[in-house]
């Protein structure tokens, strides 16, 4: 594998975005790009990420190869890199280790390091095609925020989408609140507007605290989207310019 | 009362 980044702080970014849910993991890498499907310790929450290979430039594989990371090492490493730097990755075909290339833009220094690589067997889960009833997209800032904040009353956000909006809302031990988005349109900046699509009302719970996790990838894209279908686990996506971090997290439901 | 499900009850395993 030879795989050359433009900035460092695209691989930054979905590292620190997932590492506080998955510790180990595989960077799988083929014909598409880099992939990386994991669960939490709890099957509770997955996250799927994909950096397509047209993001590379150049993208060089001789045959498909799973990087086995401990994202804490490779936080450890990517820290030495500078945003702006162009960023290689490099590893043979059976590796031991992975190699990091760092360059500043005016090529006047490289940074060379070598992480360990595991062999981790993980277990992919297959992901239905789903419909969903419901697609909700808004800034990512405002999504990350109203998590932050009911998560100071309560463990758990009922989500319930309609025609008149998407209320999130939760009640805990010291009182309750809700804050209710209308879809609107901001023409001057697409990325502020909230758009609702909706085939069916949906209404679930879940976890605050997988969620608050979920919006550490709000530095990925200023917007984020969530699509639910009643009784199925709820899906976080922030896009990418090449590539996407997805989070899966299950619902809560009354016995 | 709600209770949290796990993924395994909606994703397959291979």
């Amino acid at each position: 594998l030879e795989a050359r980044l433009e900035q460092a702080g695209v691989l930054k970014k979905v590292v620190d975005a997932i590492k506080d849910l998955v510790q180990d993991c595989n960077f799988d890498c083929n014909d598409s790009g880099i992939a990386l499907q994991a669960m939490d310790n709890s099957h509770v929450a997955l996250v799927s990420m994909l950096l397509k290979s047209e993001g590379f430039s150049p993208y060089r594989l001789d045959r498909n190869v799973a990087l086995g990371v401990n994202l804490t090492s490779l936080t450890k490493v990517l820290r030495c890199a500078q945003n702006e730097d162009i960023l290689t990755l490099k590893a043979e075909d059976a590796p031991d280790t992975l190699s990091l290339v760092f360059e500043n833009a005016e090529n006047d220094r490289i940074s060379e390091y070598e992480i360990k690589l595991m062999d981790i067997d993980q277990e992919h889960l297959g992901i239905p095609e789903t419909e969903y009833a419901a697609a909700i997209s808004m800034p990512s800032a405002e999504f990350q925020r109203i998590c932050r904040d009911l998560n100071q009353l309560s463990e758990s956000v009922a989500i319930e989408a309609s025609k008149e909006g998407v209320k999130f809302s939760c009640s805990g031990d010291i009182g309750s609140g809700s804050v209710t988005l209308r879809q609107h349109n901001n023409v001057d900046r697409p990325e502020l507007s909230t758009k609702i699509e909706l085939t069916e009302p949906v209404a679930l719970t879940f976890s605050l605290k997988y969620l608050v996790n979920f919006c550490k990838a709000s530095a990925l894209s200023s917007v984020v989207t969530l699509s639910l279908s009643n009784e199925v686990p709820l899906l976080v996506e922030y896009a990418m310019g090449s590539g996407f971090v997805r989070f899966y997290l299950a619902p809560k439901i009354g016995e | 009362v709600k209770s949290q499900t796990t993924l395994g009850r909606f994703f397959s395993l291979p």
